[in-house]
């Protein structure tokens, strides 16, 4: 069978498919100082599945965290638009379970054209290996 | 009741994949 460290060569979903992946990435992305990035990648797939009487306090969780202040790594990967209707989302009562998705998207394809690239050619995953 | 930190916590956690 196929090892699972070149598995996680073949797109970034492998890689964000495995623990062990997901750990050698993360320690990556600490060492480049943008760990948020993958924390709310993730965070954004959990939101998804929470329970609606946690949402609502969830998703103030995520917008303080990571997109409150433009100066973050994550917000600034995030289109203004994007932004703005999270923000718009973050205020209701119940909000919608996909809400940071566009968000999600564009941080994942951040990741994709940019770090993840940069993971596969790093003396951390070619020591891996 | 968790803190808002807690639960991001797991919200991260219970995203990830289970060990193989």
């Amino acid at each position: 069978p196929t090892p699972p460290y070149l598995k996680w060569a073949e797109s970034l979903h492998s890689l964000l498919d495995d623990q062990e992946g997901i750990q050698l990435f993360r320690t990556f992305l600490c060492q480049e100082g943008c760990a948020d990035l993958l924390d709310f990648w993730f965070a954004c797939s959990g939101f998804r599945k929470t329970s609606q009487e946690k949402r609502a306090k969830l998703a103030k969780a995520i917008y303080r965290k990571y997109i409150v202040d433009g100066s973050g790594i994550v917000s600034r990967q995030i289109k203004a638009a994007t932004k703005s209707f999270i923000r718009d989302c973050v205020v209701r009562p119940h909000p919608d379970p996909a809400m940071f998705e566009q968000a999600q998207t564009e941080i994942q394809s951040m990741m994709e054209e940019n770090t993840y690239p940069l993971f596969l050619k790093s003396d951390l995953y070619l020591e891996y290996t | 009741m968790d803190s808002e930190d807690d639960l991001l916590q797991k919200c991260i956690t219970s995203a990830m994949p289970k060990q193989r």
